[in-house]
């Protein structure tokens, strides 16, 4: 564990949490994407498949539970719970295009072709691109509500923070793994613009508006 | 291999 992971799990829990305190306090899920929430769901069931089977410390496993927990309860919120709030409109992603692709490079590229293996590969590739629904989604809405961005910029600083550990990793423990560093590289990529839209914008006060 | 530790991370 070095400080690089530890301040990138810390910002991946501040996401959920603030995620599903919003949809919580206002008891609404206007503005988020459903579609994304369900591929983090099909993400960490993915990859935390070893949950049962190898422990790495109570800090691994707890973290485990909380991020399966909370993305299904995330996704009960919002297909279930507050499904009248649910802007389906705007939610309109094809995630099956996401999925195949990852399935198939899962299958192609790997370190090992064992069926746990195969799983978390595409549990990485998955999550490298889990994200677009929602981001499609503020395009499409033109805006996001503050709280939304402070979510995403939590969520797309976690990825960003395990660039700076798998560098970190590399140097001290010449250790690396390309398939991870090469997918979050590409996850982070994609939330360049939004970055900088929040930082010159919603860090000034104003409305997260993308240009029409 | 090397990439057996990496199963560590989230």
């Amino acid at each position: 564990m070095n400080i690089f992971r530890l301040t990138g799990d810390l910002a991946h829990l501040l996401a959920i949490i603030i995620l599903l305190l919003k949809i919580w306090k206002t008891r609404s899920c206007a503005g988020i994407s459903g579609k994304s929430q369900i591929l983090f769901a099909i993400v960490y069931t993915t990859r935390y498949l070893d949950l049962v089977t190898t422990y790495v410390s109570a800090y691994n496993t707890l973290m485990k539970i909380f991020f399966l927990g909370s993305s299904f309860a995330t996704v009960y919120l919002i297909y279930v719970k507050f499904k009248a709030t649910y802007d389906h409109n705007h939610d309109t992603f094809r995630i099956e295009f996401l999925i195949l692709p990852a399935v198939i490079l899962a299958l192609l590229i790997n370190h090992a072709f064992t069926p746990l293996e195969i799983l978390w590969t595409f549990s990485i590739y998955l999550e490298s691109v889990a994200i677009l629904p929602q981001l499609f989604m503020v395009s499409k809405t033109g805006e996001a509500e503050s709280i939304t961005s402070h979510y995403l910029f939590a969520l797309g600083s976690y990825r960003g923070l395990y660039i700076l550990n798998w560098i970190y990793r590399y140097a001290m423990e010449s250790h690396y793994d390309l398939i991870a560093i090469v997918a979050g590289i590409v996850q982070t990529v994609l939330y360049c613009d939004f970055f900088y839209l929040y930082i010159t914008k919603v860090l000034k006060g104003k409305k997260l508006q993308l240009p029409a | 291999d090397v990439d057996l530790d990496s199963k560590d991370e989230l």
